[in-house]
């Protein structure tokens, strides 16, 4: 029993074979399934001709993935319609009753495409027996195509001809019309899209300036943001100033000042650096604690420290930018670590630079295989 | 999985099973830390409450009591921002778990890959799942090998839009070993030829309808083009920095 009964049998337990498909049918439903979302009605009713017990059942199997795959060959104009029948059947708003296709489409359709299938070693649905559909001009109402039907699905590209091919086939290079015609008209303009100046590539116009590159050099996201000499510009090009970068706090909408603040050095030591006010500064170990330590590796995803060192600066060394631990910093629980380091008037008393090597968190090993003797 | 085995116990211990009710498995995750498993965004449709689902680890059998098993709610799903449900790109999540889970041989993250760390085409890593064997859905975790196979390469059988640089591709022209419904959102991990850490490169995302006999290989969220935003998640998350 693979999944519960539909509402309105009112069980949300595991259901009953007994009632799970045949007595009980549920209510008039709005189409969601992408795939039948231009039939000419725009209500469905549970479970379908298939079995499936929901849309999303139907979205997920393997004759919604079959029809579509099939429709390119051509076999027959109504394949597309007759599966939506069947995967996404009408419902009556009268009676609430879904509404079978008729006989004759479901044999025109196997008629047409199921020897195609059996090509690829294929075979038609076994749930659509036709047999189970009515004929037409009997006393129950059931489904034929009609001028207003569309030959093709949401999901493909109708060439000029009237084929129907998968809609990512279309403007992708390659020839998949029989005329030829999902490849013409395809410059990015034509499409509605940008055109990467450096390439070929086609990206949405949403895609620009948002913060994700998507041309191969990048353009899309460059000369995005118009900030001034006191503001660096966010990832998502926002504009932040410089004394808020780094603080600690969220400024830039996407978090992206509070990126990469702390790092440490890798050829140097492992010399603890943090990026503040857009300057790099040293840390200096007045006041540092071990509790410090264990956040910097914590922050950087690193695991424990296991080596921390005060390293004096040589006589003769450049004169740095220091920051210091904050007095409160204890009172700050959970901060970053760049939130609890200020500058200060002074400079580093010790003259020394904190440095901490980190263990790196152990991932990725397999416990070794027990050894059964034999 | 499509052609694999059953796994001895403990030898996935970052493979994970995100359940809810009342269906019980819905989809693998992976561990990579004690408070942190990714899977796929396609996974939450319909189901985007983080108080509706919960991890389970440390089990082969999905339905037998482990004395390994730990199991944990969700606090918070993170879907990437540009996840597209029509093309399945970006198809990737970070999980934040309600508890930390201990660490023990049965429960380990594994590692994700450096920066720029792709696996080689031709190379032959895992996958691992509770998802769809082509006859019957297992009740032990399956494990089947698999080879990468290069991005162009995988454009020529699916299509060359349909497959982004957020993608990889593995598996078998002849599908014979491939992962199917239900391993969404597991791993897809690969041995570092120095010394038998895993890394891992790929999240099962989705291929051809898998049993049937349309052929091919299964295509996997690329782990590697994430794992910058998926520190950056962690980051943010873990600091108040509000």
């Amino acid at each position: 029993c693979v999944s519960s009964c539909p509402p309105a049998c009112g069980a949300q337990g595991p259901c009953d074979p007994r009632n799970s498909t045949t007595n009980c049918t549920g209510r008039c439903e709005p189409i969601t399934l992408e795939l039948c979302m231009n039939l000419p009605y725009n209500s469905t009713s549970f479970p379908n001709y298939l079995g499936h017990q929901s849309q999303r059942e139907s979205s997920v199997s393997w004759e919604s993935s079959l029809f579509p795959a099939l429709v390119q060959t051509n076999c027959y104009t109504y394949l597309m319609f007759f599966a939506c029948t069947i995967l996404v059947p009408k419902c009556d708003s009268v009676t609430q009753q879904r509404v079978p296709p008729c006989r004759s489409l479901c044999l025109s359709s196997k008629q047409h495409c199921e020897s195609v299938l059996g090509m690829v070693g294929l075979q038609w649905p076994e749930e659509s027996h036709c047999s189970q559909f009515p004929e037409e001009g009997s006393n129950v109402t059931c489904l034929l195509p009609d001028p207003d039907v569309h030959e093709c699905s949401p999901s493909h590209f109708k060439c000029r001809s009237g084929r129907c091919v998968l809609a990512y086939k279309h403007c992708d290079g390659h020839t998949d019309c029989d005329d030829h015609s999902d490849e013409d008209n395809c410059g990015c303009v034509e499409r509605g899209l940008w055109a990467c100046p450096s390439s070929r590539v086609c990206i949405k116009p949403s895609m620009i300036c948002d913060g994700f590159p998507d041309c191969p050099l990048l353009e899309d996201e460059r000369n995005c943001s118009m900030c001034s000499d006191n503001e660096l510009a966010c990832n998502n090009h926002e504009c932040v100033h410089r004394t808020l970068w780094c603080d600690g706090r969220k400024h830039c909408s996407d978090s992206s000042d509070e990126w990469d603040c702390v790092s440490l050095s890798p050829g140097e030591g492992s010399l603890l650096t943090v990026f503040r006010t857009a300057v790099h500064y040293q840390v200096c170990a007045d006041e540092w604690t071990p509790e410090l330590s264990a956040l910097t590796c914590s922050q950087l995803g690193l695991g424990a420290p296991v080596a921390v060192e005060m390293v004096p600066d040589p006589p003769g060394a450049p004169r740095r930018r220091w920051l210091h631990v904050h007095p409160e910093w204890s009172q700050r629980n959970g901060s970053a670590l760049q939130g609890l380091l200020e500058k200060r008037g002074h400079s580093c008393h010790s003259r020394r630079r904190v440095s901490v090597v980190c263990s790196s968190e152990d991932c990725g090993r397999r416990p070794a295989g027990r050894v059964y003797k034999r | 999985v499509l052609g694999g085995r059953v796994s001895r116990p403990g030898r996935w211990p970052w493979q994970c099973s995100l359940q809810s009710e009342p269906s019980g498995h819905i989809c693998g995750c992976v561990l990579i830390s004690p408070r942190w498993a990714l899977t796929v965004a396609h996974c939450f449709e319909g189901r985007e409450s983080a108080d509706q689902w919960k991890v389970v680890l440390g089990i082969t059998n999905l339905d037998h009591p482990s004395p390994h098993r730990q199991s944990s709610g969700v606090t918070r799903i993170i879907a990437h921002p540009r996840y597209s449900r029509a093309v399945v790109d970006y198809d990737i999540s970070v999980v934040q778990l309600a508890r930390a889970v201990q660490v023990t041989s049965y429960v380990q993250p594994v590692c994700l890959p450096r920066p720029g760390q792709l696996p080689i085409p031709d190379t032959y890593c895992y996958i691992t799942g509770w998802g769809h064997m082509g006859n019957r859905m297992p009740f032990k975790l399956q494990e089947g090998e698999v080879r990468i196979i290069s991005l162009p390469q995988c454009q020529a059988y699916f299509d060359t839009k349909t497959i982004t640089s957020r993608m990889l591709c593995a598996g078998y022209e002849a599908g014979t070993v491939d992962s199917c419904m239900g391993d969404s959102g597991g791993p897809l991990v690969c041995e570092e030829p120095s010394g038998g850490r895993w890394r891992l490169f790929g999240l099962t995302s989705w291929g051809s309808v898998c049993f049937s006999k349309v052929l091919g290989p299964g295509v996997y969220s690329n782990v590697t083009h994430f794992t910058q935003w998926i520190h950056r998640q962690i980051y943010l998350h873990s600091f108040q920095l509000n």
